[in-house]
């Protein structure tokens, strides 16, 4: 404390400004912990790889998000199921904030490889974590895919909600589309799994479902 | 708004910018890599009561009434913030996801006293 200044503000004695320099860094993080709705800063226990995330912030270009109070995710899939690296996948993501917010948009990025054999039929099945066989799995978009590269499809928000776990697991189905593909054709690996083009969910979110604060107001 | 100088003792705004590094968050916050942590200090003497640091109307309005009335009030006027804008922040959420949010009035843009 100065003992010879004064607080322009309170009349009472200054703050030395290493200790000022030390509230404003705890002020700092308080204040961005809340606007966050965090409590603690969270453990980054596996961080993407660094060339995903190169991707992903590319996509997620900083400036302002859509008005209303939305959010924009990008969650990485992690592939679960080893044996078969072709397309038919199955691909989990671990997104808690789809149970209390309200999901506008959906699209998942895949990266096909070069190796494609001709237009591929891609269907995209959601499953139940909690059930077996295939009565577990839900239809939720179908696509053809004639090119190698990034492709990003879109799905239907109302598939991917209403679940309370807090893990998304979505399974890729794909066979050519033309009878003349050798089964071989097949057996290549037509999708990137891992490293920069893992494949990954863009989703559009808002801070909470719409029509809640409505029926709060009323 | 002034920005507050050491011998200003009138309401002003006091800018901080505060680096994620100094927080040791850089491995959580992806973007920015800092910003502006700017809050309010200094006296607001009843002349000043009512000066928004931006529009002078607010300010005639509440001088006027304190001319009409009483020219020592009793309460005090504060030096608070007056404009603010939104950060936006780019950061890993605990399940390794990328989220892009706007933190609505973040960052003190204009200070006046109330």
């Amino acid at each position: 404390q100065g003992a010879e200044s004064a607080c322009s503000t309170c009349g009472g004695p200054t703050v030395a400004p290493q200790a000022e320099r030390a509230l404003v860094l705890e002020l700092a993080k308080q204040q961005i912990l809340k606007g966050l709705h965090l409590t603690s800063r969270p453990k980054i226990t596996h961080p993407p790889p660094q060339a995903a995330l190169t991707r992903a912030l590319r996509r997620l270009q900083p400036g302002s998000v859509a008005p209303g109070n939305r959010e924009e995710v990008i969650s990485f899939a992690t592939i679960t199921d080893s044996s078969t690296s072709t397309c038919s996948s199955m691909l989990t993501f671990h997104l808690s904030t789809l149970r209390s917010h309200h999901l506008y948009q959906a699209r998942l990025w895949l990266h096909m490889l070069p190796t494609l054999p001709g237009t591929l039929y891609l269907r995209i099945f959601r499953r139940d974590p909690r059930r077996r066989g295939r009565g577990s799995r839900t239809l939720l978009a179908e696509h053809q895919v004639t090119t190698s590269g990034w492709h990003a499809l879109t799905l239907p928000s109302s598939g991917l909600t209403g679940e309370e776990s807090s893990i998304l697991k979505l399974q890729l189905d794909c066979r050519p589309l033309q009878g003349n593909s050798t089964v071989a054709g097949l057996r290549r690996r037509l999708l990137y799994t891992a490293g920069q083009q893992r494949p990954f969910l863009e989703l559009k979110i808002g801070a909470n479902r719409p029509g809640v604060g409505r029926s709060r107001r009323r | 708004t002034p920005t507050c100088e050491p011998d200003n003792p009138l309401c002003c705004r006091r800018d901080h910018y505060v680096d994620f590094q100094d927080l040791g968050w850089r491995d959580w916050i992806l973007q920015p890599e800092g910003y502006q942590l700017n809050y309010c200090s200094g006296q607001c003497p009843p002349h000043l009561a009512g000066s928004p640091g931006i529009a002078a109307s607010f300010h005639s309005a509440v001088f006027s009434l304190l001319k009409a009335n009483n020219p020592w009030p009793t309460g005090t006027s504060c030096c608070v913030p007056t404009a603010r804008r939104p950060l936006s922040l780019l950061y890993l959420d605990h399940n390794g996801n990328v989220v892009k949010t706007d933190v609505p009035d973040m960052v003190v843009e204009a200070c006046g006293c109330s």
